[in-house]
């Protein structure tokens, strides 16, 4: 563990805490994207059902039960609980765009072809590109919620927390993950619009709204 | 360095 990954991992839980925060104080999951949710449960159970064979540490371990836990929960919110305020046809981002590449990509290019490592790679491959319905959302209603952005700020420092850490290890560890590394530098890739709104914008405290 | 999948992250 470094300072890189620690603070990422921590970001990434921020994040969770402030989605929840939002849907629970505003009662609404209006300007969430419930295909991003929904992709993010199938990316954590499908990466940790290394849960069941592998031990790695109680960090980890606790970890990967909050997101499994977490992103269930916030499904449960919008589906259930505030369902009256999701307004899908907002939301309308072809998943399957999606997930079929994943599944393709992850058959082709993985470090072993066995069904949990595949699943990983699987993993990897769509959580690069999970956020893209919530970003196309954004796009489409050209605004977002200050707590929204606060949000997805935080998901997207995560994975740009995890760079410095690749970097980190390359120098001091013997081991390298290209898997990992390509698909989490296209994932921070899709946040820099986003960020490039968020400090101009919100950071100086406008609303986040996109031009015309 | 060898190429193989970093098993401790999240």
């Amino acid at each position: 563990m470094n300072l890189f990954r620690l603070l990422g991992d921590l970001s990434h839980l921020a994040s969770i805490f402030i989605l929840i925060h939002k849907i629970q104080t505003t009662r609404s999951c209006r300007g969430i994207s419930f295909q991003t949710q929904a992709l993010y449960v199938t990316v954590f159970v499908a990466r940790y059902i290394d849960l069941f064979f592998r031990w790695i540490s109680l960090y980890n371990f606790f970890m990967k039960i909050f997101f499994i836990a977490s992103s269930v929960y916030i499904l449960y919110l919008m589906k259930y609980r505030y369902r009256p305020t999701h307004d899908p046809s907002i939301d309308t981002f072809k998943v399957e765009y999606l997930v079929g590449p994943a599944v393709v990509l992850s058959l082709i290019f993985n470090y072993k072809f066995e069904f949990t490592e595949i699943l990983w790679t699987f993993s990897i491959y769509l959580e690069a590109v999970a956020i893209l319905p919530q970003l196309f959302m954004l796009q489409r209603t050209g605004e977002a919620e200050t707590i929204t952005t606060h949000y997805l700020a935080a998901l997207g420092a995560y994975r740009a927390l995890y760079i410095p850490n690749w970097i980190y290890r390359y120098f001091t560890e013997d081991v390298v993950d290209p898997i990992a590394i390509v698909a989490g530098l296209v994932q921070t890739g899709l946040y820099l619009d986003f960020f490039y709104v968020y400090f101009t914008k919100v950071l100086q405290g406008q609303k986040f709204e996109l031009p015309a | 360095e060898k190429a193989e999948r970093a098993k401790d992250e999240l």
